[in-house]
């Protein structure tokens, strides 16, 4: 996300530059001067596609806030497919290629971030693609934005000419782009609107109490969230119990004003400045534009991927083990899922911080962010998962185990472990590790007639496949063949019972045989590497059981008759390992492999 | 990381405990060796009748 790059906007008018006073003298008198947003004054009313909501500006100070940049498209001297980059500051971002021809259309947007101090100058390189060798860089321009957005015209687009780049004198062609501000109270607004639609989990439209306060928790301020049902009541002016996404809208961005709500981004977990409201609305939104793919312009090269790479660390609770700093017990509060725990009869929570969880809900809740899973995430997440992998299987990874143990004190048992911890020489040692002989007492060992669970584990349990859509798998293209493959699944199994265990974060990893028997194969199927997490496999929209890589085992059992035995990888923890080979016969609750850190 | 066990119809008779909270969406925290379910053993393979699907008429 934007974490790494907090935007740096000021509210002192003494920095004002001579130039820039000077050219807005003439225009500062016609200002509508909004008396808490006064860095951002817009001319409304203005002509183009975004008059309204976007606008030109009219002194230096406005240099700040977000400018959405559109190329429209360029007149080339000769055919070809081309493509536009635009880089402003640390950020550079692409159009899609066009057709074969002389006059490209992009039409691509993009929202770029203006600080009063930071960059003003974008450099717009155009390109002739080819498939066998790399692009070629045909012509340039340099635009100052402020200069753009200042200037005395009417119109919102603008043709500039396209240099050489070896003989900036020559014109090889013409860009045509327009670059407006959008007005900050639509920034807030729209930005609002997003949001809640994110926590409004039943998609009614409608905000119920708990997920407004889902979303006050996530905002990561102590006395908002003491006043949630305050700030409701305020917003549910019918009293109807529910309210609507514009009046909550209204409320958060007059709330927002008075005695700001958002803390911290939910997207990034970023603690943001108090007294700089503008500048955090800011964050907030391209943060979330970055997250959802928002934007029909793609970050370039390098800065897309890690930009990408940013945004899907946090879709899984597994992003825990790169950021302890900033991971459960500060930022924003957590949210929970509740598991029962069998051993002490008691519900227990299962904390994950709640901007993880909505980052997961953004995702894998959304159409928009399965969408994204179509443009290279995938890919993605496999290559985040390989490489956690190797820096799991480093040998300076092995620091990270006292805190990581630190960080799991209640639930992790030392003293059950095989081996002392300066045994394990890498992160993925420990990940895996053993456990003494008896530290998991088998129930009752004698008889093969009694199943026994596989995995330390939550646990979830349906007689046939059919309660298990009912009440927990709801990805549409969920089914018992898909789950297994055609090679595996049997009319006998078609109806069968379902028994899922999702091993967690500080959990013990190897998984262990629930009945006795002898392996008859195992069949790997390719996949995904999504997260497991109950966010995902409650979404309609994702398939996990069905989509993820993993390795399907057959055991045959005198008691149980066949016994189809998945087991499932999921992003980060990709490596599925087995200690035992086919045709081995097994006894229930012998060890069968482990999952670790990998692809 | 999931794993997840299919049994064949009829096989076994999972845990009512387990089955019960599943059936509110509650997942339950288990470890490995506890009690999972019992088999449902059939008449010709085991010389007993299958009581679970005996009516009485």
């Amino acid at each position: 996300g934007h974490g790494s790059s907090k935007p740096s906007v000021t509210d002192s008018s003494d920095d004002s530059t001579t130039e820039g006073s000077n050219r807005s003298s003439s225009l500062f008198s016609r200002l509508h001067i909004h008396r808490h947003h006064r860095r951002l004054r817009l001319h409304r009313g203005g002509s183009g596609s975004h008059s309204g909501s976007h606008s030109k500006l009219h002194a230096a100070e406005d240099f700040a806030g977000i400018a959405l940049v559109k190329l429209i498209g360029a007149e080339m001297k000769f055919k070809d497919k081309w493509l536009a980059c635009i880089s402003f500051g640390e950020q550079t971002f692409r159009t899609a290629i066009s057709d074969h021809t002389d006059k490209p259309i992009w039409n691509s947007e993009k929202k770029l971030l203006l600080e009063r101090n930071g960059p003003r100058v974008a450099r717009i390189s155009v390109f002739e693609t080819n498939i066998l060798s790399k692009n070629n860089l045909v012509g340039y321009c340099e635009i100052d934005l402020y200069e753009f957005l200042t200037r005395d015209s009417d119109s919102d687009s603008e043709m500039f000419d396209l240099l050489d780049p070896s003989s900036p004198d020559i014109i090889v062609g013409k860009i045509s782009l327009s670059c407006s501000v959008e007005d900050p109270i639509e920034t807030e607004k729209s930005f609002v609107r997003r949001i809640l639609a994110i926590v409004d989990y039943n998609e009614d439209g409608k905000l119920s109490i708990s997920e407004f306060s889902d979303l006050i928790d996530a905002f990561g301020n102590q006395l908002a969230a003491d006043k949630k049902e305050e700030l409701f009541k305020a917003a549910d002016q019918n009293g109807d119990g529910v309210v609507s996404m514009d009046e909550l809208a209204i409320l958060l961005a007059i709330q927002q004003e008075k005695e700001p709500l958002i803390n911290c981004c939910p997207v990034c977990g970023e603690i943001l400045e108090v007294s700089d409201k503008l500048n955090n609305m800011v964050h907030l939104t391209l943060c979330f534009d970055e997250g959802t793919g928002n934007q029909v312009m793609t970050g370039g090269f390098l800065t897309d991927k890690q930009a990408s790479y940013g945004w899907m660390f946090k879709l899984s609770e597994w992003a825990n083990f790169s950021s302890y700093d900033i991971g459960l017990k500060s930022g924003s509060r957590s949210s929970h899922i509740v598991v029962f725990d069998r051993r002490t009869k008691r519900l227990v929570e299962e904390l994950i911080d709640a901007k993880i969880v909505l980052s997961m809900r953004a995702i894998y809740q959304s159409k928009i962010g399965l969408g994204l899973m179509d443009t290279g995430v995938k890919e993605l997440l496999q290559s985040i998962s390989e490489m956690q992998g190797k820096k799991m299987n480093s040998i300076e990874s092995a620091k990270d185990i006292p805190e990581f143990i630190e960080f799991f004190k209640d639930q992790i048992n030392l003293t059950e472990i095989k081996y002392p911890l300066e045994h394990f020489k890498t992160f993925n040692e420990f990940f895996i590790r053993e456990l003494k002989p008896g530290a998991r007492p088998i129930a009752c060992l004698e008889r093969d007639d009694v199943a026994v669970c596989a995995a330390d584990s939550r646990l979830i349990a349906f007689r046939n496949v059919e309660d298990s859509t009912r009440f927990w798998i709801k990805g549409r293209k969920f089914s018992i063949q898909g789950l297994l493959g055609k090679e595996i699944c049997s009319t006998a199994f078609m109806d069968g019972s379902l028994v899922i265990f999702r091993l967690a974060p500080q959990d013990y990893h190897r998984f262990h045989f629930p009945v006795s028997g002898t392996i008859e194969h195992f069949v790997d199927i390719p996949g995904c590497l999504y997260t497991v997490n109950p966010i995902a496999v409650n979404s309609k929209y994702c398939n996990v059981f069905t989509e993820n890589k993993r390795v399907v085992s057959v055991l045959s059992t005198k008691d149980f008759g066949k016994v189809a035995f998945v087991a499932v990888g999921a992003t980060m923890v990709g490596s599925i390992t087995f200690t035992k080979k086919k045709g081995d016969y097994i006894q229930k609750g012998d060890e069968f492999g482990y999952f670790s850190f990998g692809g | 990381s999931t794993v997840i066990c299919v049994f064949e119809k009829d096989t076994i008779e999972i845990d009512e405990d387990l089955v019960a909270n599943s059936a509110r969406s509650l997942e339950t925290l288990v470890s490995v060796g506890m009690k999972l379910g019992v088999s449902i053993k059939k008449g010709p393979e085991t010389g007993l009748p299958n009581l679970e699907k005996c009516v009485l008429e």
